[in-house]
């Protein structure tokens, strides 16, 4: 196992088990910020590590991100490696980080679909779903964005299990949402999910499953416009910012949809970069840029929600 | 293991509702086994869609004749999958 961080190179794509060796390399090396949770099992019985950064307490107010639910989306999954790393090692020398670690907890699931990222390495790159099978259909897996429990089986969604946004025969069908869903439901003081995707340069609130107006849709657009400010301004990386139905599409199961629905009001969703010319086929040189981007974005979400409490 | 060679991405630009009518209709009929990287959901935003290479010509043709312009985004998608694993291969060893 590498026995220090520094060596690991944050700016290439990684198969799951170096992820996962390096994850407990973090926890190696700051074991009173980082502890490694198991919260489950996906369906081809990989392990599901959720990053626990906490300075103490119990059951304190907390912010959960997750990275890669859609496995094709490299970027995702690499930010996050990244993005746990800055945690770690900004925690006590960044003022504002480490005051919101000082009453706050951050979970972060970097491969919050690890069957479909070991499929996308090993099988097929273009992989965007989970890897169960569906009865009565040669066709394998659900969208696992589309699964959630809010608005499920609606527009935007398909019945057909060989469609990439397939919904699954109910709502948490999927292993890998009900393992985070009963982490959130357990935890119950959750204030902010952000679900980190890739790519379109987006960053978007609830709702995706009706076109209506949030009840706080005014005060997540402007933290959402306020954070991709953050984000611009270091690299000039242009993002739209709105929910998701107006600024994309209707899109019914959507997973921060559920998390605002359940009362956690900082509900949002990233769409990282692409600039235009590689899709999901983003070079590798390309992950620091991306992730260094992100972080302001998201440090600003974090300090925000840290700052008005609920 | 699935390859992707010859396959292309294509970026179009729908300039009105109706050329986006269009592509909504080939994404629902599942024609040609199109992989919409980005849904066709406004005419602010662009449509990425990998196509295999075995229905470039038709869905080219398709474009053209309703003058919905496209540029090719990625001229060959296996062989930008050919450096990322090369990439990793290297920064494995």
């Amino acid at each position: 196992r590498q026995h220090n961080t520094r060596d690991f190179n944050f700016g290439a794509y990684h198969p799951l088990e170096t992820i996962y060796s390096w994850m407990d390399t973090l926890v190696d090396q700051h074991p009173n910020l980082v502890t490694k949770l198991e919260i489950g099992q996906s369906y081809e019985n990989r392990p599901m590590y959720v990053l626990k950064f906490s300075t103490g307490g119990t059951n304190r107010p907390a912010i959960w991100m997750d990275l890669g639910i859609h496995s094709r989306e490299w970027v995702s999954q690499a930010t996050g490696v990244w993005t746990a790393n800055k945690i770690a090692t900004d925690y006590d020398t960044d003022a504002s980080l480490t005051a919101v670690l000082k009453t706050m907890d951050i979970y972060m699931l970097i491969v919050a679909n690890p069957d479909g990222y070991v499929f996308s390495h090993t099988n097929d790159r273009m992989w965007r779903k989970t890897r169960s099978p569906n009865s009565g259909s040669v066709c394998v897996g659900v969208d696992p964005n589309r699964n959630w429990d809010a608005g499920f089986g609606g527009p935007g969604a398909s019945t057909n299990p060989c469609s990439e946004t397939y919904q699954g025969s109910s709502a948490h069908s999927e292993i890998e949402v009900k393992n985070i869903v009963n982490l959130i439901q357990s935890h119950g003081n959750f204030k902010s999910f952000i679900s980190v995707h890739a790519y379109s340069q987006l960053l978007m609130y609830p709702y995706g499953y009706t076109c209506r107006s949030a009840a706080d849709q005014a005060e997540l657009d402007s933290v959402g416009r306020a954070a991709v400010q953050k984000l611009t301004s270091l690299y000039g990386t242009t993002y739209k910012v709105g929910s998701i139905c107006t600024i994309i599409y209707q899109a019914s199961g959507g997973s921060i949809d559920w998390s605002y629905d359940v009362g956690i009001k900082y509900s949002f969703a990233f769409e990282l970069r692409d600039t235009g010319r590689y899709g999901f086929i983003l070079p590798a040189d390309q992950i620091i840029p991306t992730a260094s981007e992100t972080w302001l974005a998201l440090k600003h979400i974090m300090e925000y929600v840290h700052d008005h409490p609920y | 293991e699935r390859l992707f060679t010859g396959d292309q991405v294509i970026r179009v630009d729908a300039q009105s509702e109706e050329q986006l009518k269009l592509l909504q209709i080939l994404e629902s009929e599942e024609k040609w086994n199109l992989d919409f990287w980005r849904h066709p959901v406004s005419t602010e935003l662009p449509v990425d869609v990998r196509v295999p290479r075995s229905h470039l010509g038709a869905l080219k043709e398709y474009l053209n004749a309703h003058s919905i312009p496209f540029t090719v985004m990625i001229d060959d998608v296996q062989e930008l999958l050919d450096q990322e694993k090369a990439e990793m291969r290297e920064n494995h060893i």
